[in-house]
């Protein structure tokens, strides 16, 4: 699941990524 | 400073002169965002100097289901804190030019 998602919001975009893979295993 | 959880940093080189600017908000603790976005770590999205305050900004991100509307002002802050820092050396390199 590692795609960033883009979420819309009037007009601006947020592009929302994913976790680094090394700070997952950090967790 | 106090310690958010949140940490925003320019996305993009800024060049002195755009007012739309390129910024990335870090989650350090994922448990911030809602539901299906829990697995990200990172929100990118430009922010326009000129136009836009770092609230209104954080106020979208809530409505848009990314953040829990307690975690507004948390939000704001760190845009504010970023967009400052931004202005400060803008300005003190339109200083240093003349």
């Amino acid at each position: 699941s590692a795609i960033a998602q883009v979420v819309h919001s009037a007009g601006r975009r947020f592009i929302v990524s994913p976790v680094p893979e090394s700070r997952l295993r950090e967790q | 400073a106090e310690d958010t959880g949140l940490r925003v940093e320019l996305a993009e080189e800024d060049d002195g002169k755009k007012s739309s600017i390129a910024l990335k908000l870090w989650i350090e603790d994922p448990r911030k965002l809602k539901g299906k976005y829990r697995e990200s770590g990172a929100i990118e999205f430009t922010f326009d100097l000129e136009k836009e305050v770092p609230e209104g900004v954080a106020q979208e991100m809530v409505e848009s289901g990314l953040f829990q509307e307690s975690d507004v002002k948390a939000v704001g802050k760190s845009i504010r804190d970023r967009v400052s820092l931004i202005r400060w050396r803008r300005e003190r390199a339109m200083s240093a030019e003349e």
